[in-house]
């Protein structure tokens, strides 16, 4: 495992952490968008499959499951918690998930690396978290005053996707044959949708003042 | 050629 790939790995896992962590000790999901997060439990949940047929790493596993348990967490704290989920505004969280969910899932069944149902999940675990932000986007865009937390948490995934790609460039260059277009040009494609974002979010940090999006 | 390197990935 190379530099980037554990630095992404890490500034994913603190996106994670941080985003539990405001809604544990603030009790509030305000500005956090439901739909994002029961795509991204979605994508774990079909991407992971292969712990039960496939042994990594100790790494490799832990982290997984660690995803797992944290995101069905998270759905389940703004959902069911009594008084996380009156923070919740139902009203601008609007996105529709089978918008996202049906594409992938036809992309996937049509362009995938083997036609079997363990492949054409991971491969659509891999489209579907390309997109899962978009509602999470909307939903900043439109309450466009962005508390902290919830821009932190935004920033550390889009560091954990571009961190992401420095890895696969490190290691087209160091290994043999990897070569993977469906991870690469999703993965891509995730990281550009941040890119506005990113250009608001150092805009507000070089000027020292609040982030707040343009209308 | 090794197809499933990407899968060591999370």
């Amino acid at each position: 495992m190379n530099i980037f790939r554990l630095a992404g790995d890490m500034t994913h896992l603190a996106s994670v952490l941080v985003l539990l962590l405001k809604i544990h000790t603030i009790k509030s999901c305000a500005g956090i968008s439901l739909k994002t997060q029961e795509l991204y439990a979605l994508v774990f949940a079909t991407r992971y499959l292969d712990l039960f047929t496939d042994y990594i790493s100790l790494y490799n596993t832990l982290m997984k499951l660690i995803f797992l348990v944290s995101s069905f967490s998270i759905v389940w704290y703004i959902r069911h918690h009594k008084i996380v989920r009156r923070s919740y505004d139902k009203d601008q969280d609007t996105f529709r998930h089978y918008f996202l969910v049906l594409p992938c899932f036809l992309l996937a069944l049509v362009i995938n690396e083997k036609f079997t149902v363990k492949e054409i999940m991971w491969t659509f675990s891999l489209y579907l978290e390309a997109v899962a932000i978009l509602p999470q986007l909307v939903l900043l865009q439109r309450t466009r005053n962005i508390d902290n937390l919830t821009g932190q948490y935004v920033f550390l995934l889009g560091a954990y996707r571009s961190l992401y790609i420095l890895n696969w460039i490190y290691r087209y260059f160091t290994e043999p044959h990897y070569v993977h277009w469906i991870t690469w040009i999703s993965g891509l494609v995730q990281t550009l949708l941040y890119a506005d974002f990113f250009y608001y979010y150092f805009q507000s940090w070089k000027n020292n003042v609040k982030l707040e999006l343009p209308a | 050629v090794n197809s499933n390197s990407a899968k060591d990935e999370l």
